[in-house]
């Protein structure tokens, strides 16, 4: 028997908010240790890697390894069923041809139940490999959603440049070109305003905006969010989970052709 | 396209 709880559906609510936009379905790997779904974008150019553990929820059993592939459009509808405070649980048998999303209000007098069928998924199993990053930044998310919806009025892509002073990002199209540079603040009193920067080499990459501004989408899960970059490697977009977990992006730099 | 390839080789199928 699976069987997941956690007190606050709100979580669960922001990460299909996070992930719905980019990935149509995906398969669930649940286990003693956690959810975990790695899929990518139909166009092959992003990565969604999603990790809850465990120990961050308010109860977990998982008797046996299951693979659930689930539609994300589906249970992004159920979960936009479960009222804010709602406890959200989620319950499936071994060898389970669907799941049950359990929702309990605050005060236990309304129970729902939405049953979702499961989809047979082709099994991708993809290797993230461990890489040291050149450069490594932790900023607001407010800002870093702010920079990418007002820098994608200018062109289709962003650039990226990073120096142990700050941040650049800059684009420009036929109607002219922006930049905002972003410096590492000095004291970091408070951490959630705070802009850190952790440079072994300056990066300038070029990432397409119609990602950047799916990634974003998970701004609500966490105020921060880590941008890790290197040369001809992939950009990860990190946002925290509060304790449970984390949801990373992984974005191919633009390329020419 | 480059950016695909980067991506579908970086994840190397296990």
């Amino acid at each position: 028997m699976f069987e997941a709880r956690l007190t606050q559906s709100a979580i669960l609510k922001k990460v299909l908010d996070a992930v719905k936009d980019l990935l149509s379905e995906a398969t669930f790997e649940c286990s003693d240790s956690g959810i975990q779904v790695q899929a990518m974008d139909n166009a092959h150019v992003s990565l969604v890697s999603l990790n809850l553990r465990s120990d961050g929820f308010d109860k977990y059993r998982c008797d046996r390894n299951l693979s659930m592939g689930m539609s994300i459009s589906c249970m992004s509808k159920i979960l936009r069923c479960a009222g804010a405070e709602d406890t959200v649980t989620l319950r499936a048998w071994d060898s389970p041809e669907s799941i049950v999303f359990i929702f309990e209000s605050p005060n236990k007098d309304k129970l729902a139940e939405y049953e979702m069928k499961l989809i047979n998924m082709d099994q991708e199993h993809l290797g993230i490999p461990e890489t040291s990053y050149s450069c490594v930044v932790k900023m607001p998310s407010a800002e870093f959603t702010r920079i990418c919806r007002d820098l994608s009025q200018f062109g289709e892509s962003i650039t990226f440049a990073c120096t142990k002073e700050g941040i650049k990002f800059s684009a420009s199209g036929d109607y002219g070109s922006a930049n905002i540079k972003l410096a590492q603040t000095a004291d970091a009193d408070n951490e959630e305003e705070a802009i850190i920067v952790n440079m072994q080499e300056p990066v300038k990459l070029t990432f397409s905006c119609r990602y950047l501004n799916c990634f974003v989408k998970a701004g609500p899960l966490c105020n921060q969010v880590q941008l890790s970059m290197s040369d001809d490697v992939p950009l990860v977009c990190e946002y925290k989970i509060g304790d449970i977990g984390h949801i990373r992006y992984y974005l191919a730099p633009k390329i020419d052709d | 396209k480059k950016s695909q390839k980067l991506l579908d080789t970086y994840f190397k199928t296990k």
